[in-house]
């Protein structure tokens, strides 16, 4: 990470983030809810430096090669 | 392997149509974003992980002090999306004109509208940045500054500079013996407050030189019905005068440390931006002196991006502890941050980028991250894969040292 946070801990457990399903979603209790123009983009944004703007094949993982 | 598929978002306060200031918190996506990895096979994944993160001072900026028509507005605009990267807050455009203005302004003028800088300003406000600008260009130079005035139109603003009894055909800085210096000035800071909506303005304050008012009768003569004996006192007249019209406008302001050091009289709630590395004295002796007298203090003199040097010159800027200087507590919660600058008006939209980053990160990591966090092996390994991580945003970020990126080879 770039800077440090104030307070970090990373754990050993992984999970695995599938574009094609992955969701930006406001918390009930936000303050802020979609149609928050800030944020909305920022969430196309983001997710566009995360998994680019094409489209994502699911992973094969029987052809997975070392 | 569990797959997650929803961040979930919460804000305590909207803001979502007003304008950032400086108690904005935010950044939390980027932090995200930059948690996320990739496997060689191409999976994304994320580690379990815990954060509680606020950055240590406020004001985080990036100076950029370059001629308005060297940069189009895009490269305005990604250089935005860069700073927000690295969780900088403010993006303090120092505008000024090569020397060829305005012999060449045709070159500037049709960018050079209130238009472009709004349209500045609210690509700001969508990354979350606060916009401040000293020298809005589409009215003038910066207020103190001998300049292009007299050409634009604003005749009588300057001071003729006189050689002997004769007038020399060269201007001086703003003439401050006229009433219509001020009522132009009222004039020129009610145009910057409709277009720049951040609170602060930065008014500049080190750029007067006394010579030509020196060589001037009428100055003389306004200096003896004032009973100045001092340049300095005719300087703090014309500045405070300024000040004043600024707080007309509910607008707090930012000056270079020169007012602080020239004394004068300045509102308690006035930023003083510390820019001199050694005079008049050196620049963490100025941060005490400053916040002693109850200023809040900005930095800049320990961090002008601009000087490249061969090596990793980053760890200099990264060292640095702008806490550092003798005084008490209370003193330590004046220093609001700092600002990184690039000072120059020859960097233009072919070196900005390299020139920047990741350079300025290294100061971005001072200002948000706590005091602890100054190993340098770490630094260095995490500042080079940031690197990387800007690459594959499409920013070209220079080495920082040999090595290289996966990223690279991607792109050739």
């Amino acid at each position: 990470l770039w800077p440090w946070p104030q307070y970090i801990q990373i754990y050993h457990r992984r999970y695995t983030l599938y574009p094609n399903n992955f969701q930006f979603r406001y918390h009930a209790d936000s303050a802020a809810q979609a149609g928050c123009v800030v944020l909305d983009e920022a969430f196309r944004r983001y997710r566009n430096l995360l998994f680019g703007s094409g489209s994502w094949p699911r992973p094969n993982f029987a052809r997975r090669h070392p | 392997m569990l797959g997650k598929n929803v961040l979930v978002v919460a804000v305590i306060t909207a803001e979502c149509n007003e304008f950032p200031n400086l108690e904005s918190v935010e950044n939390c996506l980027e932090t995200f974003s930059q948690l996320v990895w990739k496997s060689a096979e191409g999976t994304f994944f994320i580690n379990k992980t815990k954060i509680e993160d606020f950055p240590r001072f406020r004001h985080r900026g990036i100076l950029l002090d370059t001629s308005r028509h060297y940069l189009p507005l895009s490269t305005i605009l990604d250089t935005l999306d860069v700073m927000a990267y690295n969780k900088f807050n403010v993006f303090h455009w120092h505008l000024v004109d090569d020397s060829s203005f305005p012999y060449k302004q045709e070159a500037s003028r049709p960018r050079d509208t209130p238009q472009e800088m709004w349209n500045w300003v609210v690509g700001a406000k969508a990354l979350s940045l606060c916009a401040v600008s000293h020298s809005p260009c589409f009215v003038a130079e910066k207020p103190l500054e001998k300049s292009s005035l007299e050409e634009l139109g604003v005749p009588g603003l300057l001071t003729p500079c006189y050689s002997g009894p004769h007038p020399s055909g060269t201007f001086g800085p703003v003439n401050p013996s006229l009433n219509s210096t001020y009522d132009f000035m009222s004039t020129f800071f009610l145009e910057i407050s409709s277009v720049f909506p951040d609170f602060y303005l930065h008014l500049g304050g080190d750029e007067v030189d006394f010579t030509c008012w020196r060589s001037n009768p009428s100055i003389q003569a306004f200096m003896k019905k004032k009973g100045f004996d001092d340049f300095k006192q005719l300087e703090s007249f014309y500045i405070q005068t300024l000040l004043d019209i600024v707080s007309d406008y509910d607008k707090g302001y930012v000056v270079w440390q020169e007012v602080f050091d020239n004394k004068v009289k300045i509102r308690p709630d006035t930023i003083i931006q510390v820019w001199r590395e050694e005079a008049p004295v050196a620049y963490m002796k100025e941060v005490e002196q400053i916040t002693k007298a109850g200023f809040r203090a900005l930095l800049s003199a320990p961090w002008y991006l601009n000087r490249v040097t061969y090596g990793p010159d980053w760890k200099d800027m990264y060292k640095v502890e702008p806490l550092a200087f003798h005084g008490t507590t209370e003193q330590k919660d004046l220093v609001i941050g700092g600002e990184a600058c690039m000072w120059g008006e020859y960097v233009d939209s072919t070196n900005l980028v390299p020139r920047l980053w990741p350079r300025a990160g290294a100061i971005a990591e001072r200002l948000w991250s706590s005091n602890l966090t100054t190993n340098m092996d770490f630094a260095f390994r995490r500042l080079s894969h940031f690197r990387c991580e800007l690459l594959r945003r499409g920013v070209q970020a220079e080495p920082i040292s040999v090595g290289y990126c996966e990223q690279e080879f991607e792109q050739s």
